[in-house]
């Protein structure tokens, strides 16, 4: 299941690095 | 930066500018709120989910959950657009509020079957039927969960999407 993958990955990114730098 | 009616009625073909959006705050919400109640305003109402998902303020969960639900009979493209933007707003609050309620209700939106209980009186031109309507529904919340950064909102979409 590639999107759950990639949702998974995407919400990890935000989880570390904060929402406004995945965004910008 | 403008006063915020100003700033939600700006044209944003790529979605509302967060960073310019985090410029305001919860003493904002309130004129938000009522620019949100009225109808005729709806072509302003996905910029106002937005803005208010980047505000990140919890009191407004409940009336976003009530703005998702509500409504009767075919609603319009621009209502459609803001109901799909209130599911990511409710993710952006998560993301800030880590014990929001927009967890427990982005969790139960996974399942379909959930927006069949919830009794949702609108339907849009787009969908056939009201499954297809369901199945975005379970789409954009799985958005918002994903942009909440929130592991509870990964172990939610592990468990309830996995094939």
């Amino acid at each position: 299941n590639s999107m759950l993958d990639e949702m998974l990955k995407a919400n990890q990114t935000i989880n570390a690095h904060g929402l406004d730098n995945y965004q910008s | 930066t403008p006063p915020i009616t100003t700033f939600v009625q700006q044209l944003f073909p790529h979605g509302v500018p967060q960073a310019q959006a985090s410029n305001y705050s919860s003493a904002d919400t309130a004129v938000l709120l009522t620019l949100l109640a009225d109808s005729k305003q709806q072509d302003l109402h996905a910029n106002i989910l937005e803005t208010l998902g980047y505000i990140g303020d919890e009191t407004t969960v409940a009336p976003i959950v009530a703005y998702i639900q509500g409504g009767r009979g075919v609603i319009s493209a621009a209502q459609f657009r803001a109901k799909s933007s209130g599911l990511l707003a409710l993710g952006y609050i998560l993301n800030r509020n880590p014990n929001s309620s927009a967890l427990l209700y982005l969790t139960d939106s996974l399942d379909h079957q959930t927006w069949q209980a919830r009794d949702i009186a609108w339907t849009t031109a787009f969908f056939p039927d009201l499954i297809s309507r369901d199945v975005q529904l379970v789409r954009q919340a799985a958005v918002g969960m994903t942009l909440s950064g929130s592991p509870q909102a990964a172990a939610a979409l592990k468990r309830k999407l996995s094939p």
